[in-house]
């Protein structure tokens, strides 16, 4: 596979304001001492999916797009269809 | 779009709305309005209808706060997260918060239009979802559009008339 690659580096800045934003809109759940090896992680998981339902290129990466969408104002409902 | 589950709605279509506090970027009869033609944008296509009340419990209670306002959702200040409702049922089921550190605005694109974010935040209290239609009042991320010459997108008037049917006149 061919993965395209952030133009510019995020800042651990950015990263943080991305992590919270799925953890909010995306249900992004903490993955601490899991034995798992992991080929996705589920940071790129959550991205992917984030970029997918907004309609951006799914890349998985943090890229500058996908950072402008998360700066955007918006509604505080989660994405993810709890009820689902 | 998407719905929070199809039996996720009122079961009654005559609804009452109570506004239980302003915001003092604009004056009152602004808010009024603003709310009443954002309750109307889904009263037009679907059965149902609204009643404002003044005192007491309602099914869709209105009010603007900032920070930790007590509902385990609080508000992040300026930018970012706008507003907030919750999907039909009782107590806080239909009810619709905002962010009172925004700067609401009535018309004026140099503010958040007060009337798209209830509008869209209504579509949450009758037991829309968000959509990932960009074109959607449902679309979670706000867009500037001209209050005067709103039209509910397809895409919301085929979803809350998957819950509630059409307007029968």
């Amino acid at each position: 596979a061919v993965y395209s690659m952030p133009v510019t580096e995020a800042s651990q800045k950015d990263e943080l304001l991305a992590e919270g934003y799925l953890k909010k809109f995306f249900n992004l759940t903490e993955q601490r001492n899991s034995s798992i090896r992991r080929v996705i992680s589920p940071m790129t998981k959550k991205l992917s999916e984030m970029q997918k339902f907004m309609g951006l290129q799914v890349t998985g990466k943090l890229d500058a797009e996908t950072l402008a969408v998360m700066k955007k104002p918006r509604c505080g409902v989660p994405d993810v269809n709890m009820a689902r | 779009f998407s719905t929070f589950g199809t039996n996720v709605k009122w079961q009654k279509n005559s609804l009452t709305y109570r506004i239980v506090n302003y915001t003092p970027d604009m004056a009152k009869a602004e808010v009024d309005d603003s709310i009443n033609k954002a309750l109307q944008v889904w009263a037009k296509v679907t059965p149902l209808s609204f009643t404002r009340i003044m005192s007491g419990t309602a099914d869709i209670m209105i009010s603007f706060a900032t920070g930790a306002h007590g509902d385990s959702s609080p508000f992040d200040g300026r930018g970012k997260t706008l507003a907030h409702a919750f999907s039909p049922g009782a107590a806080i089921g239909g009810d619709a918060h905002f962010d009172d550190d925004e700067n609401f605005t009535f018309r004026s694109s140099r503010g958040t239009i007060l009337f798209l974010v209830a509008a869209h935040e209504f579509g949450h209290s009758l037991g829309l979802s968000h959509s990932n239609d960009r074109s959607a009042l449902m679309y979670p991320v706000y867009t500037y559009k001209n209050p005067d010459t709103f039209v509910l997108p397809s895409d919301d008037v085929t979803g809350i008339q998957s819950l509630y049917g059409k307007n029968p006149s």
